[in-house]
């Protein structure tokens, strides 16, 4: 319920009006979500329960390591309610197989699709979704680890939430499907990662600067 | 960590 209650409202997205270029202005708008959305997720980590208690040193990395499957979390399951098959980045920026194409993102548009449809057909409650993002961060995997224990103590606090949540449902194989679940969130984060390296390194589209740093970390 | 500043200034910021 904690984690219910932090989690941020949706952001809109500002329509980028520099450039007259269609599938350049797509890609503004959405780095330009990104870069906010990024900042709101980093408020929304120093909520978690034991988030705040690790070294900054830890923080950092967690956050470094994990903010990509966090934030795909997020778009993955606001895209499920779409019709078509949209990628819903916002409620005012959706965006189809072909303006993905058009914009380089072609990889990224497959990537997450797969992502959404198999939250779909495990037809996630909110409760899930937040932990499940939660737990992305928390089981990030970084490298260097600060203090390990404090990091493992994160992760069995959350862990225990879910435990709790699923057997309060009478739900016995719930948790570990969720878990299973993380390895693809992985997978899509990094092809996420890798789409919009490729974008700034080889389109030199400009990128803002949290954003480039955390994208940075990853490189 | 001199690279990754922004990171360190939003986590120390305390809201």
């Amino acid at each position: 319920s904690h984690l219910l209650l932090t989690e941020p409202a949706p952001l809109a997205a500002s329509q980028d009006d520099s450039t007259n270029d269609g599938s350049l202005r797509t890609l503004l708008t959405l780095c330009d979500l990104l870069n906010r959305e990024l900042l709101v997720l980093i408020g929304w980590a120093k909520q978690i329960p034991g988030f705040s208690a690790l070294s900054l040193v830890d923080q950092m990395s967690l956050l470094q390591s994990g903010w990509m499957e966090a934030l795909l979390v997020g778009v993955a399951w606001r895209s499920q309610a779409s019709a078509g098959e949209e990628l819903v980045f916002a409620r005012n920026l959706q965006l189809d197989e072909a303006q993905c194409r058009a914009a380089g993102l072609a990889d990224l548009y497959e990537a997450l699709r797969h992502l959404t449809s198999r939250y779909q057909a495990m037809n996630l409650s909110p409760e899930e979704v937040v932990t499940l993002k939660a737990m992305a961060l928390a089981n990030s995997d970084a490298e260097p680890v600060d203090c390990p224990d404090s990091v493992q103590r994160f992760q069995d606090g959350l862990h225990e939430a879910l435990q709790e949540y699923e057997s309060s449902r009478r739900e016995q194989h719930r948790a570990g499907r969720l878990l299973m679940s993380l390895p693809l969130l992985r997978q899509t984060a990094d092809r996420a990662v890798q789409a919009f390296l490729r974008l700034h390194r080889h389109r030199r589209v400009p990128l803002h600067k949290l954003l480039l740093e955390m994208l940075d970390a990853k490189a | 960590k001199e690279k990754h500043k922004i990171l360190h200034q939003l986590l120390q910021n305390s809201t």
